[in-house]
């Protein structure tokens, strides 16, 4: 389901943190960065591994999928 | 693998359990980690020792929140567990999120303590995620019969180029064989609140001109009609209309509801079924329902009700019944005096009961039969007449 409209700051901040976690997003501090939406590129990639539909975007089924309860190890580099 | 593929440089690894969860006995754990381990011996040459004091290899704990490393665990659901590729030290170590319910089997709520340990163990050996849905490398928990489970082939492919193949000995010592003892016989689910002799028919066609509808509700923006124990769902998400059945968003719901509505400020959807009612947020159902409709008011002789609407704007709930409707207060959670009151006296046009109803942009929607009746919530006059599934751009 759509998620309830309040909590959609939340999940942003839920999804930051997961692909923080699992797809080594770090939030570019710089205000210069190109992208408009950092994190787009690493929901593709997060949505490619996963294989949903590649939109960048952080819809539905991406944010029922980061909800899932999963292993803590990242899917694309081991711990450092 | 692991960048640099890591993997353990002998074949006679060892193992070690610091501490127990309190969700499962102490033989269970060892049973699920024996059986892991065992696991992986038999499709590779590596044999596993299990130590009792002193550092292995593969030192084995359960720990919350912050437990020393670098990855603190983050309570119930969410990060299950967590291990380190082969090397020194922390290298191999496997732990687990004590806030987890750990299980030994799949009767019940938790997690499998034998499949998640297996997974863990993969990531010990040198193994990453695999995006091969149902590996078990793959990196969401997914429950699954584990009393003869075998490894899926993606992650014998995974292991054995990290390792290579079993020699012809039984890779694991000879052991005694722990059977895992058959899981319990899987307990009935509970039953549903109603026995549904829902006998299984084919989905209805969208565009079938004779469609009716046992109820119609709103949800989060979406329009959700039910039939017996299917689901249309229309959402300005998406163009197309996506078909389900009940059980997919509520498994323990009995199917055919007689009516539902939503209270969009409360984020919850009321179901109605017989003489009880449940309230769902999303797809999780709210504790203490199913509740009798005679907590809203009924007399005890209405078994049932029809249909339902809620007014936003108002704050108020229209429950219709045969050729009558109440109204219901939802800020003094009762029943609206001088009702029940005739349908047809108040919404002109429609003369008769009423299917399934719902809101949407200033407008209700009553459904009787295959057809569908749009009516001005402010002056109750009826505006125009349509065909059920007119929503369904048929």
């Amino acid at each position: 389901f759509p998620v309830a409209p309040e909590t959609e700051k939340e999940d942003m901040q839920f999804a930051q943190k997961y692909l923080e976690n699992f797809y080594d997003f770090k939030e570019e501090k710089n205000f210069r960065t190109t992208h408009l939406n950092p994190m787009a590129d690493k929901i593709r990639e997060m949505q490619s591994f996963f294989g949903l539909e590649v939109t960048g975007e952080l819809n539905r089924k991406t944010l029922d999928m980061m909800k899932q309860p999963r292993c803590g190890i990242p899917d694309v580099r081991s711990y450092s | 693998t692991f960048p640099r593929s890591p993997r353990w440089k002998k074949e006679d690894v060892t193992f070690r359990i610091l501490n127990y969860t309190p969700d499962m006995s102490q033989a269970e754990v060892d049973e699920a980690i024996t059986k892991a381990f065992q696991l992986w011996s038999s499709v590779t040459p590596l044999r596993f020792t299990r130590l009792y004091s002193g550092e292995a290899d593969i030192m084995i704990s359960f720990a919350s929140g912050f437990h020393g490393d670098f990855y603190s665990f983050d309570g119930p659901g969410g990060t299950l567990a967590h291990a380190y590729p082969p090397g020194n030290g922390i290298g191999g170590d496997t732990h687990f999120d004590e806030d987890e319910f750990w299980i030994k089997s799949n009767t019940h709520e938790g997690y499998n303590l034998f499949l998640v340990a297996a997974h863990e163990l993969g990531h010990s050996l040198g193994l990453g995620h695999s995006n091969v849905f149902g590996a078990l490398m793959y990196p969401i928990y997914m429950a699954r019969d584990t009393r003869n489970y075998r490894l899926p082939q993606d992650d014998i492919n995974g292991i054995q180029a990290l390792y290579g193949p079993p020699k012809e000995s039984p890779a694991f010592p000879p052991q005694e064989p722990t059977e895992m003892t058959p899981a319990e016989a899987p307990t009935e689910m509970s039953p549903r609140e109603e026995p549904t002799e829902v006998t299984p028919s084919e989905r209805p066609q969208d565009c079938d001109p004779h469609l009716t509808f046992d109820a119609i509700t709103t949800l989060r923006g979406e329009i959700l009609f039910f039939k017996g124990s299917y689901v249309w769902r229309k959402s300005p998400y998406f163009s197309e209309i996506e078909r389900d059945t009940i059980s997919t968003f509520w498994p323990s719901l009995a199917a055919g509801f007689d009516a539902a509505y939503e209270i969009d400020k409360k984020d919850r959807v009321i179901f109605f079924k017989d003489n009880k009612y449940w309230a769902v947020s999303g797809y999780n159902i709210q504790p203490g329902f199913p509740k009798p409709i005679q907590n809203l008011g009924f007399p005890r002789s209405v078994k049932k009700i029809d249909a339902a609407v809620h007014d936003q704007n108002a704050k108020k709930t229209y429950f219709f019944v045969g050729n009558k409707y109440w109204s219901f207060d939802e800020h003094t959670q009762s029943m609206e005096r001088g009702y029940p009151r005739k349908i047809a006296v108040d919404f002109p046009g429609i003369g008769h009961t009423i299917d399934a109803a719902f809101q949407k942009n200033e407008h209700f929607y009553f459904f009787h039969g295959s057809n569908q009746y749009e009516v001005d919530i402010k002056n109750k006059k009826l505006v125009r007449t349509m065909k059920s599934n007119s929503w369904f751009d048929c």
